[in-house]
């Protein structure tokens, strides 16, 4: 994971 | 999910419960900032329109309608509601809190890890929640005598935010290649915004006084 798509924070 | 993930959106949660037991329950919105409470509603609805391209989890799915639902319902009830809207101090509550949505915008359309429309957005929703806090921190300052859910409320905030940074270190230190400058720099800012009201609702808490701000 890049850290750009992974959006599995709120 | 670790714990501190957890402990932080749990404290989301339980504050916007806090919230809404005050409005629904005792029909006053007395000391809470509708300019705050638009903001929010505009930061998540910019911030999970990801809920339509992508799934996550259940629980992020559920947690973002849950976001969702209660920051318009708490708009309308403060807008609307026959007897919420009278308790609301319109007088008091005079931030220009559209002065920070613009600026937020630029700043999204500046610095952003890509330049998409749903990427944009969502940075844009990171500036804003950093900065959305403000007009009720402002209008904390002005009421005299805060009452105890309003305060607890900011406190629970203030306590989420606070609980995602050790989340971010957490995750920095256990997975590979986890870094987000723009989260982090944002959420940062954020946390800092609340150090002011934490001093003086600790020290009333101790002291077992009703929360008082300085002018």
């Amino acid at each position: 994971s890049s850290g750009v798509t992974d959006k599995d924070e709120l | 999910m670790n714990i501190f993930r957890l402990a932080g959106d749990m404290s989301h949660l339980f504050s916007i419960l806090l919230l809404l037991l005050k409005i629904h329950t005792i029909k006053s919105c007395a000391g809470v900032s509708l300019k705050t409470q638009e903001l929010y509603a505009l930061v998540f609805a910019t911030r999970y329109l990801d809920i339509f391209t992508g799934y996550i989890s259940l629980y992020n799915t559920l947690m973002k309608m849950f976001f969702l639902w209660s920051s318009f319902t708490i708009v309308w009830y403060m807008r609307y509601h026959n007897v919420v809207r009278r308790s609301y101090d319109k007088d008091q509550d005079t931030f220009r809190h559209y002065f920070l949505i613009l600026p937020c915008f630029i700043l999204a359309l500046l610095v952003h890890e890509k330049f998409t429309f749903l990427e944009v957005l969502w940075t844009f929703s990171l500036y804003l929640e950093a900065v959305a806090i403000l007009p009720q921190l402002v209008l904390l300052q002005r009421t005299r005598n805060v009452d105890n859910l309003t305060g607890h409320y900011v406190f629970f905030l203030g306590a989420y935010r606070s609980f995602y940074i050790l989340n971010w270190i957490y995750r920095y230190f256990t997975e590979q290649n986890y870094y987000k400058w723009i989260t982090w720099i944002s959420g940062l800012v954020q946390t800092a915004l609340y150090a002011d009201f934490f001093y003086y609702y600790v020290k009333s808490w101790r002291n077992s006084e009703r929360l008082q701000l300085p002018a």
